[in-house]
């Protein structure tokens, strides 16, 4: 799964997440990336784009999550990422990837690794694996 | 004026034993996908058509599993699927069981902003996409020998394989069948432990 999400000099906030699923899955088999709340979400608050455990991402509406507690606890971007990773996973592994209309970038993943990369306008720029 | 900032990803669960030189081709993809957004942005470009910008460079690139590169089915075949969200008006687009579509995330885009709907798949998907143009593939484009390997593998465990998106070359691969004995519950006639990695 790839994905990218953004936040513009406007405090518009995008999220865009693409995916080949499961190797040797069945036929027909719909995953999270192309539910809207699961593996993508975007309000005027962030952006969010998830990628790992497709079911379990679904459960946790994990998008949507981090978009909800910062709306409704107040939580700022990486406390939010932080808190859905932590508590909203039900034992799945997954990791996302969050900006907030702020000009914040966050990631977070509870999984062994995740190809991640992000950058701010303030300059600065980090790419990571492990 | 507020500022700008963008991040991107190419997939959680990553094989620990990952070479450093398929590590560093990873990082590398990921660098120029992030330049590619940076520029964009600088450009005055607005969110929806840099995040659309970037994941349509991830999906052509065959590194990670989206479109080129994409895991296979049990059939052999690719079915590739992907989702857009703009956030001021809360607008969306997303794409399920494509099969010929080059860049499924414009696609997606398009079910957003040429289509009364938000999500189409299969067959619905790719009249669709005829309709709107969209450059269309064989479903051979988006195969590559990795992933036949990939599913070889597969077939012989007779699970689904966690996806360590770039592979060793000697497919040092884990499945889930070792595993596979330790919950009762199944899904699709496979226990549901295969089912855990993505």
């Amino acid at each position: 799964t790839v994905g990218c999400v953004v936040v513009d000099q406007e405090g518009r906030c995008a999220a865009a997440t693409s995916t080949g699923g499961l190797m040797n899955k069945r036929t027909g088999r719909i995953g999270d990336s192309p539910l809207i709340g699961a593996g993508t979400y975007a309000s005027n608050l962030c952006g969010v784009s998830c990628t790992g455990e497709g079911e379990a991402i679904i459960r946790a509406t994990l998008a949507r999550d981090v978009a909800a507690v910062m709306e409704y606890k107040g939580l700022c971007l990486q406390e939010a990422v932080d808190f859905v990773i932590k508590e909203r996973l039900d034992e799945g592994q997954a990791g996302l990837i969050a900006v907030s209309k702020n000009g914040e970038v966050a990631c977070g993943f509870n999984a062994n690794g995740m190809f991640r990369g992000c950058a701010t306008e303030d300059g600065f720029m980090e790419v990571g694996i492990w | 004026m507020g500022k700008w900032a963008i991040a991107v990803h190419g997939g959680a669960g990553v094989d620990p034993n990952l070479p450093v030189q398929r590590q560093e081709a990873a990082k590398q993809l990921l660098t120029r996908c992030l330049n590619l957004g940076i520029s964009a942005l600088r450009s005055n470009c607005p969110s929806i058509d840099v995040v659309e910008l970037v994941v349509r460079e991830l999906e052509t690139d065959p590194l990670f599993n989206s479109g080129r590169g994409s895991a296979l089915t049990e059939n052999g075949t690719v079915e590739m699927e992907a989702s857009i969200m703009d956030g001021p008006k809360r607008r969306c687009g997303a794409v399920s069981g494509l099969t010929t579509v080059k860049n499924p995330i414009s696609l997606a885009r398009l079910v957003m902003e040429k289509s009364p709907h938000s999500y189409l798949a299969f067959s619905g998907a790719e009249e669709f996409a005829r309709q709107q143009g969209v450059e269309l593939v064989d479903n051979e484009y988006f195969i590559t020998e990795e992933n036949l390997g990939m599913l070889k593998l597969a077939k012989e465990a007779n699970s689904i394989l966690f996806d360590y998106r770039i592979p060793n070359g000697g497919f040092e691969t884990c499945s889930a069948g070792a595993a596979a004995t330790d919950s009762p519950l199944q899904m699709n006639g496979l226990p549901i432990s295969l089912y855990a990695p993505e």
